[in-house]
């Protein structure tokens, strides 16, 4: 799970933006 | 009532294609030939490279940032990946609005974005793809093929097979509405490695692999073996993947550019 803890992030909250 | 609950989930996964990707085929094509009246901006050397990194990709170059002073690949490099994240964004919103796919294992989920993502971001960049070049920046930019391939190595290999692709599957004429049925079957792949529920998502994947083939014959009545052909693409996008992870692997071993931890998460231990 910590090994994809963006792809989880984005999974579960449609909210949370994405860093670039 | 079955026919009636195929084309309804057909409906329901184009909306969501519609809603979710802010560029489309359709924009992307009416902009490609023309029939805009802001015609993109034409990147085809470094001094064009240089105006539209002051006025049209400003804030992802980060102008006053670290990269201002690096050199034009590793600039564009950036670029590209900004774009991915961004794209890797919109598709996990449109797997989320695909019927079923939230009541999978949660780490299902991410495995088959994991593995999907790359295989869909690459059928949907054809979209935006002539012969010529590459529409960037939300189609405010156009940058050639030839520019691209004048780069140095190995920074001038990235695009060259995904032109070479996008070339082979534009000729299939596919519209927006076959593309989200066809994205959606990318994501919904039962044998991506490490999956848990396998049989689960085996019959969310059987039910769109056969709404795809029903909507391909009734909106491409002239050509019987579409579906066939596109089964094909699955395999040579599989590929196509394979070779661009590896390509990536030797930019971050061999030049001093960093990759977004977002896409390091997704390569790591792909292929």
């Amino acid at each position: 799970k910590e090994k994809h803890k963006i792809l989880h992030r984005l999974l579960q909250n449609s909210t949370s933006p994405v860093e670039l | 009532p079955q026919l009636a609950d195929q084309k309804t989930l057909a409906r329901q996964i184009y909306e969501a294609y519609l809603k979710n990707f802010s560029m489309n085929k359709a924009k992307a094509r009416t902009i490609l030939t023309g029939k805009t009246s802001n015609p993109p901006f034409v990147i085809h050397d470094m001094e064009t490279l240089q105006l539209a990194e002051q006025t049209l990709v400003a804030k992802m170059v980060g102008s006053a940032g670290a990269l201002k002073d690096r050199e034009a690949e590793v600039r564009i490099f950036h670029c590209c990946q900004c774009t991915s994240v961004e794209t890797v964004t919109e598709l996990t919103e449109f797997a989320k609005s695909v019927p079923g796919f939230s009541s999978l294992d949660l780490n299902d989920q991410v495995t088959l974005l994991k593995y999907g993502v790359y295989e869909a971001l690459f059928a949907m960049l054809a979209s935006s793809m002539n012969k010529d070049g590459l529409l960037v920046a939300y189609g405010s930019g156009f940058i050639t093929r030839e520019f691209l391939k004048s780069l140095r190595r190995p920074f001038s290999d990235m695009m060259e097979p995904k032109f070479q692709f996008a070339m082979k599957f534009n000729a299939l004429e596919l519209d927006d509405s076959d593309l989200a049925l066809f994205v959606a079957a990318i994501i919904c792949c039962g044998d991506r490695p490490g999956l848990v529920n396998v049989s689960h998502i085996e019959v969310m994947q059987e039910s769109i692999v056969h709404i795809l083939q029903l909507h391909l014959l009734a909106n491409h009545p002239d050509d019987a073996f579409l579906f066939p052909k596109l089964l094909q693409k699955l395999a040579d996008l599989r590929q196509l993947v394979t070779e661009h992870a590896q390509l990536v692997q030797e930019i971050k071993k061999t030049e001093d550019t960093s990759l977004h931890p977002l896409l390091q998460e997704i390569y790591r231990d792909m292929y």
